[in-house]
């Protein structure tokens, strides 16, 4: 089972 | 005041086709460097970032850096109305609350102007950093194009996997599987035909097939597609958009639970 990872818990906010 | 002149308007007329399914607002950044843009998907799943240089346009007039929020749907619809030959000027005065689109055929027999509104838009702006990537695969996008299309009628998702072998691409729905796998070939008439691997590490991971199709959008921009990919990182999908820049598209892999 997987589930979608978000850009935010990969790239901090600039 | 902003003065944009772009004589390959055609380039900008791809970009917003390849970019407006993804994103519904957005602000286009205008500094010395060149016109950018940065946004998510409304699902935080997907980024797309977008440079055309300065130096690309035959007239770059930006006096001060500015933010201009579009609706890049309504901006498709406007730039829709411009002929493929035709020069693209984008005109701004400071502070102003419009946008306009100039287009000129290249006989500079009829010209037109659209005016578009801008509007507020919270921008969330990421920090990429440079990152060293465990392979990176390049490949012509008309067939990077075709493999997610041809998958995409099996499956919802797509594993990635580089290897020695090649990148192989594989899904699974309820009618059956499919691996479709790319070797290295660079013994091709054309160095836009060939497919070209760069592995550190072999890499191995599942995104969402139909960001990639929505991402293929940008096919008309770039013969070839070039992938980076890094186990717990996000894809990078670029297409170069010759002499002037690139469209990035990132998206976040699947996590298993």
């Amino acid at each position: 089972k997987s589930s979608q990872g978000r850009l935010e818990s990969f790239f901090k906010p600039a | 005041m902003l003065e944009l002149r772009l004589v390959q308007g055609s380039l900008l007329k791809k970009v917003l086709e390849a970019v407006k399914d993804l994103v519904n607002d957005a602000n286009f950044d205008c500094s010395a460097t060149g016109f950018s843009l940065q946004a998510m998907d409304s699902s935080h799943v997907a980024l797309v970032a977008l440079l055309l240089r300065s130096e690309g346009f035959e007239h770059y007039r930006c006096d001060r850096n500015i933010s201009m929020g579009m609706n890049l749907g309504n901006m498709a619809k406007m730039l829709k109305c411009a002929g493929n030959d035709d020069i693209i000027t984008l005109k701004a005065d400071d502070g102003s609350d419009v946008v306009t689109f100039m287009f000129e055929s290249p006989t500079q027999d009829k010209i037109a102007d659209f005016e578009m509104k801008l509007m507020d838009i919270d921008s969330e702006h990421l920090g990429i950093p440079e990152a060293e990537y465990h392979a990176i695969v390049r490949m012509p996008s008309s067939e990077f194009a075709r493999i997610c299309k041809d998958l995409s009628s099996i499956g919802d998702t797509v594993v990635i996997s580089v290897t020695k072998e090649g990148v192989k691409f594989s899904t699974r729905g309820d009618i059956g599987t499919a691996n479709i796998v790319c070797r290295q070939n660079t013994t091709v008439d054309k160095p836009e035909e060939a497919t070209v691997i760069e592995m550190n590490e072999p890499v191995s991971l599942t995104f969402a097939l139909r960001y990639f199709n929505s991402f293929t959008k940008a096919t008309p921009l770039s013969n070839t597609v070039t992938l980076s990919l890094s186990s717990e990182l996000p894809v990078v999908v670029e297409y170069k958009i010759a002499e002037m820049g690139y469209i990035r598209f990132y998206l976040a892999p699947k996590i298993e639970d």
